[in-house]
């Protein structure tokens, strides 16, 4: 099953 | 106070039709090298960042740094009121709540102003470190919104893989499934446009998915230059970039679809 990531996964606030 | 015209004010409509799907509103932040903004879709899938340099500008004069606050509805309603090659004004006092735009016939013949309100917008920005991707492949925009748009048809999902070879897109649904690979463009022909090659440059063979909706979002930037640049990694967000001559580039960043 495909699972969509979300950005917060990889980035931070700065 | 911050100052900037555009001769080639249809360039920034295009740019903000570009952003307008996917973020509602967003910080215009100007400061002495140009003009940048960042947004996030309501999400947390994808990410626009626009950069903007006060080179590609005609006029270009920032005292102080200043943040625009713009609904981009209602900006794109103002610069709907622009000619086709109207050149663009953008004006804002440093602590001023709306900004002026000016649009004038190339005649000089016609000239509009708007002032837009301002909003007060908190928005964090996020870091997007500097990143060595394993394939970045550069190919004409025009094909790249072609197949997104035509697979969309077919399934939600993209399957984005490169090798040395060429760069495949792979789809599946209901109704069946496909596939479309370009190949890398001959390295000796010197004949022809290069923005019409495709070239690959690869660290290591790389494949990932990617929901299609958000990828056709983004080919709202096909306008805004003949080709885009996939960058992509293994778990890693894809960025797609239109680069806009001399006066900045579009970038789009998209979290992939991971399998478990």
């Amino acid at each position: 099953v495909d699972v969509q990531c979300d950005l917060f996964f990889f980035y931070n606030f700065r | 106070m911050f100052e900037c015209a555009l001769i080639q004010g249809e360039l920034f409509r295009k740019l903000i039709a570009s952003v307008q799907d996917l973020v509602q509103d967003g910080n215009f932040m100007c400061d002495a090298n140009g003009i940048s903004l960042q947004g996030m879709d309501s999400s947390h899938v994808a990410l626009v960042a626009l950069a903007l340099k006060k080179e590609g500008f005609v006029e270009y004069r920032c005292d102080r740094d200043v943040t625009l606050g713009i609904n981009f509805a209602n900006l794109a309603k103002m610069l709907k009121c622009m000619g086709a090659k109207d050149r663009l004004s953008i004006r804002a006092q440093d602590e001023g709540d709306s900004a002026s735009f000016v649009f004038e016939s190339e005649d000089s013949s016609r000239v509009s102003n708007f002032e837009l309100k301002l909003m007060q917008i908190d928005q964090e920005q996020l870091g997007v470190p500097e990143t060595q991707y394993k394939a970045v492949i550069r190919m004409p925009s025009s094909e790249f919104q072609r197949i997104c748009k035509d697979l969309s048809a077919i399934g939600d999902t993209v399957s984005i893989s490169v090798t040395k070879e060429a760069v495949k897109f792979s789809v599946g649904g209901d109704i069946g499934s496909g596939d479309m690979s370009l190949r890398q463009s001959e390295s000796g022909d010197v004949d022809g446009d290069d923005s019409e090659k495709v070239m690959i440059e690869l660290e290591e063979p790389v494949q990932q998915n990617f929901a299609l909706r958000y990828l056709n979002n983004f080919t709202k930037a096909t306008a805004l230059s003949k080709t885009v640049t996939l960058s992509l990694g293994t778990d890693m967000p894809l960025v797609t970039e239109y680069k806009m001559d001399n006066l900045g580039s579009i970038r789009y960043y998209l979290a992939p679809k991971i399998d478990e």
